[in-house]
């Protein structure tokens, strides 16, 4: 799932901007 | 009631969870809560809303999916503000969001909805369904403003909204959720403090007019098959020009 949705789980992973 | 199985962020008195949700709410809404008050907003003129209209179709689905992903960019900001939610598992947290992103964005948009021209806010003015005209999908835009009138004539308060919001994301019916439980207890909680907010405010008839979670589904939906319909008729025009984010979840 996180495979098909890099973007979703990167933005997910940063730190708050 | 469950001490050792609930982490510490999710033991809160419901008004802190209402104050806290509110917070994430306004920091991540735009327009922000200050400038909907008496807001000055222009309407989109007549040349303005034909240079719209006259739009190539791929040119304007690739402007409203932009705006879309920008929304939906803020909806994942307020899911990592929630509390709780980042305490799910990664998986979750992708599941929950795949689901009930655009949903929350379309909740917002009556926010920005102005009732007395039937208009959103779009691009900086107040826009009607016949702007969106080169979209070629007169049905999902007449249901996305059908549901922004309802919503707005409910004038709904920013905490209610916030709340909405996370019920909406928080949602452990969603299919494929690895820890059930888990969510189902962040839910209850959001639930709880939903229920003393509209208590407290007397607003506890609200629960019966908003749209149900059918509706809401069917509206995603809708969007879904209409971005189906789009690449069959553009190919290459979504993986070339669209923004990835909008991809990963609707394409």
């Amino acid at each position: 799932l996180q495979e098909k949705h890099r973007i979703l789980h990167k933005l997910l992973q940063n730190g708050n901007s | 009631s469950c001490p050792h199985a609930c982490p510490q962020a999710l033991r809160v008195p419901s008004e802190l969870l209402t104050q806290s949700v509110l917070l994430s709410h306004r920091a991540t809404c735009h327009p922000r809560a200050e400038d909907l008050q008496g807001h000055r907003w222009a309407t989109f003129s007549r040349e303005e809303i034909c240079a719209y209209q006259s739009q190539p179709t791929a040119e304007m689905w690739q402007r409203c999916a932009r705006r879309v992903t920008e929304a939906i960019e803020r909806v994942v900001e307020f899911a990592k503000r929630l509390r709780g939610f980042l305490e799910l598992s990664q998986h979750d947290q992708i599941v929950l969001l795949k689901a009930g992103a655009m949903e929350v964005v379309l909740v917002r948009m009556c926010r920005a909805f102005d009732a007395a021209t039937r208009t959103v806010l779009f691009e900086g003015k107040l826009a009607g369904p016949e702007l969106f005209r080169s979209l070629g999908c007169p049905e999902l835009v007449a249901s996305i403003f059908d549901l922004a009138q309802g919503l707005s004539a409910l004038r709904c308060s920013e905490s209610e909204l916030g709340l909405l919001s996370a019920l909406l994301l928080v949602n452990a019916g969603r299919p494929w959720l690895q820890d059930r439980p888990r969510v189902a207890r962040l839910q209850g909680h959001l639930d709880v403090a939903f229920r003393v907010l509209l208590r407290r405010t007397r607003r506890e008839g609200l629960l019966a007019r908003l749209p149900s979670p059918g509706r809401l589904r069917a509206l995603c939906s809708q969007h879904l098959e209409q971005v189906q319909a789009f690449r069959r008729l553009h190919p290459g025009v979504v993986s070339a020009a669209f923004p990835p984010l909008y991809r990963e979840l609707f394409a």
